[in-house]
């Protein structure tokens, strides 16, 4: 559904270039559930960027369903983006003035769903992940781990062929981490839909089915396992 | 050095009325190394910005070296805040338009340490939690992972009495997050310095002296532990 190609992406600071990855070779089959393991500062959160197409390598090239996105024109990668993709971002990027409800309706609109659906396919959302009586809040009014979930939420809205979710269970208790891996388990399970997470936290990497580590911009280790 | 006296805090939303502590008595001794769990929602973070001195209770009161802090003014407040309290927020709260050093150094400057003195300090305290190198990137160019730990650097920078840590350990990969821990553990046995953590990561709690446990807006245990 996505894969990357020798890509590489660094940053410039100054005159001091900063390689991040140096030859990434990764492909996401449909229906997949895969975490991206590493250390502070390995890449994870540049390769969620580049997996949810939100930004290009230096080199090398992302397919998605086969197609090479540097084909694609601004405009048509926007409509793919919010069609068959979700994020969730590590510092979630609720907007602030928005209510957990509009938050997750906001993808739908700009999809041109109508509102009453959107307005109902929001609260269904928000239920889901635990957060019934909380979706009329603006973001700074809930918790961490409620805000990481609204993001969760939203990334969920449009019914995305893969989600990309960096660090989808690092504010949360175990209990509430539970409740949302098997959420994200069951989609997986019964609606086929991809699931790539960066993450450290051992409670999700039981239960992935397949894990990549990264070292020093490179993939050391890509392994399949038993999903607890 | 800090202390909740059946301290309540509840929001007002509209004519609703959400009640988060209801009756909190919580104290902590100089030198102590102490976690508070509990789920998601449940008043973790609203109790870290009540021992910080950042929020104030609708009912009790908040004790700090066993002077009631409703006795002090606000800028009695705000100096002994910047000179003896360190935190640590959930969302970093870093200043995006400064690089990581100057984020080190703000509370030092707004302490009136002379500038070569917090500019060597914010450089040794970023070497401390592993940012060598990393000192002269804004926030929008670190890791989440990074940013955390730009965050702990300026909560240690004026050499505080007590650190309030929301999450400190929550986008570390366990390499990272187990040096981290081991310096504040070492600022703990070495210089006294107490550690109030709100945490839900099994890598931390394992190694705090004394967990307190949230449920429902109570504490519902506050059991002192042999730390790994
Ligand atoms: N805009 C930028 N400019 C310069 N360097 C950057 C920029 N964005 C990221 N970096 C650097 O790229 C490296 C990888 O960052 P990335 O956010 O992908 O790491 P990560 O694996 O997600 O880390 P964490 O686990 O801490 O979230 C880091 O060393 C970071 O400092
Ligand atoms: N300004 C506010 N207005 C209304 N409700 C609020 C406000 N701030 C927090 N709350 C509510 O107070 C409750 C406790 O929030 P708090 O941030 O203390 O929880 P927490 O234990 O830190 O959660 P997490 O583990 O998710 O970070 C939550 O249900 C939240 O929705
Ligand atoms: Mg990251
Ligand atoms: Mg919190």
């Amino acid at each position: 559904v996505v894969a990357l190609k020798d890509v590489h992406k660094s940053y410039r600071a100054g005159d001091t270039e900063l390689r991040v990855l140096e030859g990434i070779d990764l492909v996401i089959e449909p229906g997949e559930f895969v975490a991206i393991a590493g250390p502070s500062g390995s890449g994870k959160s540049t390769i969620c960027n580049l997996l949810a197409l939100l930004d290009n390598p230096n080199r090398g090239s992302v397919y998605f369903n086969d197609q090479n996105v540097e084909e694609l024109g601004d405009r048509e990668l926007s409509l793919l983006r919010n069609h068959h993709i979700g994020i969730v971002f590590q510092g979630f990027n609720l907007v602030q003035v928005l209510t957990a409800h509009e938050n997750v309706m906001l993808p739908m609109e700009i999809g041109n769903t109508p509102v009453d659906k959107a307005s109902s396919e929001a609260y269904r959302l928000l239920k889901e992940v635990g957060l019934e009586g909380f979706e009329h809040q603006r973001p700074q009014q809930l918790s961490g781990g409620q805000q990481q979930r609204v993001a969760l939420a939203r990334a969920l809205a449009t019914n995305p062929r893969l989600v990309v979710a960096d660090e989808p269970t690092a504010n949360l208790d175990t209990k509430t981490a539970m409740q949302i891996i098997d959420l994200m388990r069951n989609l997986n399970r019964d609606h086929g839909v991809s699931f790539v997470f960066a993450t450290h936290d051992e409670r999700l990497l039981q239960r992935v089915s397949r894990i990549i580590r990264l070292l020093d911009g490179l993939i050391v280790e890509d392994t399949m396992q038993e999903a607890a």
